[in-house]
């Protein structure tokens, strides 16, 4: 059975700068 | 098309804890997420609102504003309807919980505007 890490499920929602 | 999303959201699917704890999807909680976060000593959780909700060019796609941190940073997703988000006092939401169901198995809500989602940051970012 496999075995995912818990922020897999988690958005990355990273801050990219615009400007 | 469900080959599209990620295996994990599955229902039943098996997720490992930062303490090592294993739980099935369905049964994650807003401080499962929290607890291990603090736990991996790089990443962070950001509370992040949902602004808009627009759709996509792309079929079966949305795209979704988030709000996100402290700095109210303006970030936009583009996911599939039935992409399920974790919401604060929520738990899984998605644009369209039905298909989500039908597709994962996974009880899902309906995410909206206002709903504030569980996302991730690294610390070393900011």
């Amino acid at each position: 059975v496999p075995v995912f890490p818990w922020h897999s499920l988690v958005p990355f929602l990273a801050p990219t700068q615009s400007d | 098309p469900s080959s599209a999303l990620p295996p994990y959201f599955m229902k039943g699917s098996i997720i490992q804890l930062a303490d090592g704890e294993l739980k099935r999807v369905e049964d994650l909680r807003a401080e499962d997420f929290l607890q291990s976060a603090d736990l991996s000593g790089e990443l962070k959780i950001d509370s992040s609102t949902v602004e808009r909700i627009d759709s996509s060019r792309t079929p079966d796609a949305v795209i979704i504003q988030f709000s996100v941190g402290e700095h109210k940073t303006q970030v936009c997703v583009e996911v599939l309807v039935e992409y399920p988000f974790f919401v604060f006092g929520q738990g899984w939401s998605s644009c369209c919980p039905h298909r989500t169901t039908q597709l994962l198995a996974l009880s899902c809500a309906r995410l909206s505007v206002g709903d504030v989602c569980i996302s991730l940051t690294l610390k070393s970012l900011r």
